[in-house]
């Protein structure tokens, strides 16, 4: 298990960058 | 009366040929007229003038046109090519082409370079790297002392300022994205594949022949 968390892989998370929501429903 | 012949514009100020907008991107001319009915969805939301303001893009990202999101307002953006304050048909299109699974992985890792140089210097600098994790923190309710924020933005740059200059150029992202694939996940929608499904309508509507 990584000592620490990759910053970019934390910011990848954010809801701002899912764009996919905009195709559903 | 007597203005029989005046007829209304058919589309708003930014709209752009499908097929023009097909031979510059990864979609048919079909997809890109199923893309425009989502774009009027969207577009039509708040402010009826056909042309996505940022107030109706928080509202399809988050159903609340209020929610602000440094994440969203960076994709904004950068889909607001002209820098007008909105996005236009056209930016719309070219700028999710991008995000197509077919798209050529270089152009992902240039936007997500642009998306995290949040000053646009051509650097993800060190301070920019803090204030996205913050940003992050804070919309996700979850609390990291200062000094871990500190820790993890610190292991990131050993890992990815590969010339230790305190800041990362292009090519140090594109090596780290490539040791880190999953840092491109989102820059890909699946949905692309199959937009004539998601939004049908354009058999009614459709100009090509």
């Amino acid at each position: 298990r990584p000592a620490v968390m990759n910053a970019f892989e934390l910011i990848s998370t954010s809801q701002g960058l899912n764009l996919g929501v905009l195709f559903e429903k | 009366m007597g203005c029989v012949l005046a007829k209304k514009a058919k589309h708003p100020v930014g709209y752009e040929d499908p097929i023009i907008l097909a031979a510059e991107t990864a979609f048919t001319v079909n997809e890109v007229e199923s893309l425009y009915e989502l774009f009027k969805k969207i577009s039509y939301s708040i402010i009826k003038d056909g042309l996505i303001h940022k107030e109706e893009f928080q509202l399809a990202l988050f159903q609340n046109s209020n929610n602000r999101n440094l994440f969203a307002d960076r994709i904004f953006d950068l889909f607001d090519v002209k820098r007008n304050g909105v996005i236009e048909f056209g930016e719309f299109v070219r700028s999710l082409s991008i995000f197509h699974p077919k798209t050529a992985q270089d152009e992902k890792i240039a936007f997500a370079f642009k998306l995290y140089d949040l000053r646009g210097t051509g650097f993800i600098e060190r301070e920019e790297l803090k204030e996205m994790v913050t940003a992050l923190l804070n919309e996700s309710d979850l609390f990291l002392s200062d000094d871990l924020i500190e820790t993890i933005v610190d292991q990131t740059f050993k890992l990815a300022d590969s010339n230790c200059d305190g800041r990362i150029d292009s090519i140090e992202w594109k090596e780290f994205v490539m040791k880190n694939p999953s840092l491109l996940k989102n820059m890909t929608l699946p949905y692309l594949m199959d937009v004539k499904m998601s939004f049908p309508s354009f058999i009614m509507n459709s100009e090509a022949d």
